[in-house]
């Protein structure tokens, strides 16, 4: 008895770590498709303008994006070196990454909500590779695959059973 | 407990950690307006 | 049930061994990807992105550049709303995205 409660124990325990390793996972496919719908995007679109955009009318990624309302007053000291800033306001803010605001702009086709349409599922699942396209179809399905108590993953070439 | 930092500059880092933020920082307007009803006016802020 | 319980145990812990591999896989694939000389060209965003982001669109927007390992500080909001930068190598570039 004391044995089975040991193993029910270390079974919850690898449940849960699974659990986050598989959010982990996700996160790290939205940022691949992300990052790929991106520069496909943009190579697209300078292929079409036959010229990249003017230098100063881009922003090259990694960034932070701060945004606040206009009414803010923003109290900023800066170093001379231009290698330590101070930033006061008076009122609130908001502070996202890159991958936050790619997800935002739709590069990563909805997949973090399961708003994912079929067509740009496809599109997704052409963008990784072929052992992570059934997690872009179960993350297709939405936030619950994580929690799904049963979950296959296409390995190379085996089909394994990943969580019962 | 009175400051979050977080490491920027790279690709694709610190996406939880900005949420965090974002939580204090609307949770805190909540409770200043709470606090401007007792009409405590707010600190000076320190200066680089 | 002692004996389904090893069963289900080590089942987790190929699960686990597998995930590990995926993870290992993608944050690799994703630093080649971000790493390569015409992503890395054609990775960027245009300001109207940026505002078509963010509700209501007419805020301020300020964008952050800067060099790898800068420690950005947020104090908590009960002693004043303020952000600090601090870079150890090289300078930060901060500015803001036009109305229009």
């Amino acid at each position: 008895a004391q044995e089975c409660q040991n193993l029910e124990l270390e079974k919850q325990k690898r449940m849960e770590r699974i659990k986050q390793k598989r959010a982990q996972l996700q996160e790290l496919i939205l940022q691949q498709i992300a990052f790929k719908n991106l520069v496909q995007r943009n190579q697209r679109s300078e292929e079409q303008n036959q010229s990249p955009p003017p230098q100063n009318s881009v922003i090259q990624l990694p960034f932070i994006l701060l945004n606040t309302s206009v009414r803010t007053v923003i109290d900023c000291s800066i170093s001379s070196d231009k290698c330590e800033y101070l930033f006061n306001f008076d009122n609130t803010f908001e502070i996202h990454d890159d991958i936050e605001v790619l997800k935002r702009m739709g590069m990563s086709f909805g997949l973090e909500s399961g708003k994912c349409s079929s067509e740009n599922l496809k599109i997704a699942k052409s963008l990784v590779p072929k052992s992570l396209e059934s997690y872009v179809t179960g993350m297709s399905a939405g936030p619950s695959w994580l929690n799904q108590d049963q979950f296959t993953c296409n390995s190379e070439p085996t089909q394994t059973a990943l969580l019962t | 407990r009175t400051r979050i930092l977080v490491s920027i500059g790279e690709s694709f880092g610190a996406s939880e950690k900005f949420h965090k933020i974002n939580q204090m920082v609307s949770s805190s307007e909540r409770s200043l307006k709470r606090g401007l009803d007792m009409s405590s006016a707010p600190k000076p802020l320190k200066r680089l | 049930r002692h004996q389904a319980l090893v069963k289900e145990v080590s089942d987790l812990g190929e699960t686990e061994q597998r995930l590990d591999e995926l993870i290992t896989k993608c944050n690799l694939q994703l630093k080649l990807l971000t790493e390569d000389p015409q992503n890395k060209k054609l990775a960027y965003v245009m300001c109207q992105d940026l505002r078509n982001t963010v509700d209501p669109p007419d805020q301020l927007l300020m964008v952050v550049k800067a060099p790898p390992g800068t420690q950005m500080q947020v104090l908590d909001p009960s002693e004043g709303m303020q952000i600090s930068l601090k870079s150890p190598q090289g300078p930060i570039d901060v500015f803001l995205c036009p109305e229009d």
